[in-house]
């Protein structure tokens, strides 16, 4: 699973 | 992305407009806690460093974090400078040192991971999840709060509610989206921060009453 969530969200 | 993820981010936006329209179409920023949005300010400058470092996400997602940063700077400007004589310090008095110190060390306590860029994430979002706190301590210190400001504190608070129907979605169909705990767990408690709020927002102001505390 990537951790892309952090940046993806604002 | 998905549609509790995009209503959130209009939501956002929208409380941004109605902050600002506010105060050009009354010359005032009465009512508004400055510490409040000077918190928000630093929460976004703190969790948008990633538009320095990180992979390109998408053009929404660069655009949106300079308009938070940038309408956030612009709001403490017009509030520092033009509707400065509007602001009263006198009840805007909520101890930020608190809420700055509490959130520093949750995420020191609790980093995703040891690095600056982890760390600094994790403190924007402890923050945020307390950042409306001198706000809410400002309406219930007069006791009452003009229609408009009512509006603009749901739309921000409806935001981060949002946030959650998005992460159980993720969570369902987003297999390789990977839910950040610490903003879940933030996240809720701000929703749960506002609940108080919401309730007295749809009990009066949605039937057309003015915002008073019982």
């Amino acid at each position: 699973k990537d951790d892309l969530v952090k940046h993806d969200e604002l | 992305m998905n549609i509790f993820r995009m209503l959130g981010d209009l939501s956002h936006l929208i409380s941004i407009f109605i902050l600002l329209h506010k105060m050009q179409t009354s010359k005032s920023c009465s009512g508004v806690s400055f510490k409040s949005q000077v918190l928000y300010l630093v929460v976004y400058v703190f969790r948008y460093l990633d538009l320095f470092t990180n992979p390109f996400m998408s053009y929404y997602n660069t655009l949106m974090k300079i308009v938070f940063i940038a309408s956030s700077a612009y709001t403490i400007y017009l509030m520092s400078t033009v509707f400065k004589p509007t602001h009263d310090p006198a009840i805007d008095t909520f101890k930020i040192e608190y809420l700055l110190g509490g959130s520093l060390v949750m995420a020191l306590l609790f980093p995703p991971k040891w690095t600056f860029m982890e760390i600094s994430w994790a403190f924007s979002i402890w923050l945020e999840s307390v950042a409306i706190l001198p706000q809410l301590f400002m309406v219930q210190r007069t006791g009452e709060a003009e229609t408009i400001t009512t509006h603009y504190i749901f739309a921000l608070g409806a935001y981060r509610a949002l946030y959650i129907p998005n992460w159980i979605w993720r969570y369902m169909f987003d297999k390789k989206a990977k839910l950040e705990t610490i903003a879940v767990v933030a996240g809720l408690a701000q929703t749960l921060l506002y609940s108080d709020f919401f309730y007295i927002y749809w009990t009066k102001v949605m039937k057309g009453k003015k915002f008073q505390l019982p």
